[in-house]
């Protein structure tokens, strides 16, 4: 463990844990796409299966719990509890555009062709374009609440400091994972747009609304 | 089927 690790992690989980209060204080999931939070239950479940196969440590297995817990109480809050809120006309990114192309490059490309590593590989690939619906929406409804930049804002921060930990890892532990750096590299650069935005609007405390 | 090896990060 190496502080971008670390700090990383934390980030991952204030934006899980930011998401959830705001649908939970405003009643309401307004501007949040449903399609990005499912596809982040998905990459959840199909990464910490193995919390049935391997033990790591106390904190590693406590996350994934959390995670994946936050994730389906974040999906049921959009889809059931607060459904009436739920923007659905908005949230209208083709999911399958990203998911079977994401489950046929996880068959090709992976480190062992094995159930669980074919999933965990799926997991890596699909995590980083998972956030794609969310940000169509906000493309589509040209603005987006503070609070949900601030989520979106840890969200790319968690795989920006993880590149750093790869990094660090490589250097300090030999460690190197292609695969997850690649897509973390992926899905870090898809965030670039929205950081330049978050740094120039929104942290000198304007709404982010982008030019019609 | 062979398990895929521990991952240690999240």
């Amino acid at each position: 463990m190496n502080i971008f690790r670390l700090t990383g992690d934390l980030s991952h989980l204030a934006a899980i844990i930011i998401l959830l209060l705001k649908i939970w204080k405003s009643r309401s999931c307004a501007g949040i796409s449903g399609k990005s939070q499912i596809l982040f239950a998905i990459v959840f479940t199909a990464r910490y299966l193995d919390l049935l196969t391997s033990f790591i440590s106390v904190y590693n297995t406590s996350m994934k719990v959390i995670y994946i817990g936050c994730a389906y109480a974040t999906v049921y809050l959009i889809y059931a509890k607060f459904r009436a809120t739920y923007d659905g006309n908005h949230d209208s990114f083709r999911v399958e555009f990203l998911v079977v192309p994401v489950g046929g490059l996880a068959v090709l490309i992976n480190h062992t062709f094995s159930p669980l590593e074919i999933l965990w590989t799926f997991s890596i690939y699909l995590e980083s374009v998972a956030i794609l619906p969310q940000l169509f929406m906000i493309s589509k409804t040209g603005e987006a609440e503070t609070i949900t930049t601030h989520y979106l804002f840890c969200l790319g921060m968690y795989r920006t400091l993880y590149l750093f930990n790869w990094v660090w890892r490589f250097y300090f532990e030999g460690f190197f994972d292609m695969i997850a750096i690649v897509a973390g590299l992926v899905q870090t650069v898809l965030y670039c747009d929205f950081f330049y935005l978050y740094v120039t609007k929104v942290l000198k405390g304007k709404k982010l609304s982008l030019p019609a | 089927f062979p398990l895929r090896p521990p991952k240690d990060e999240l």
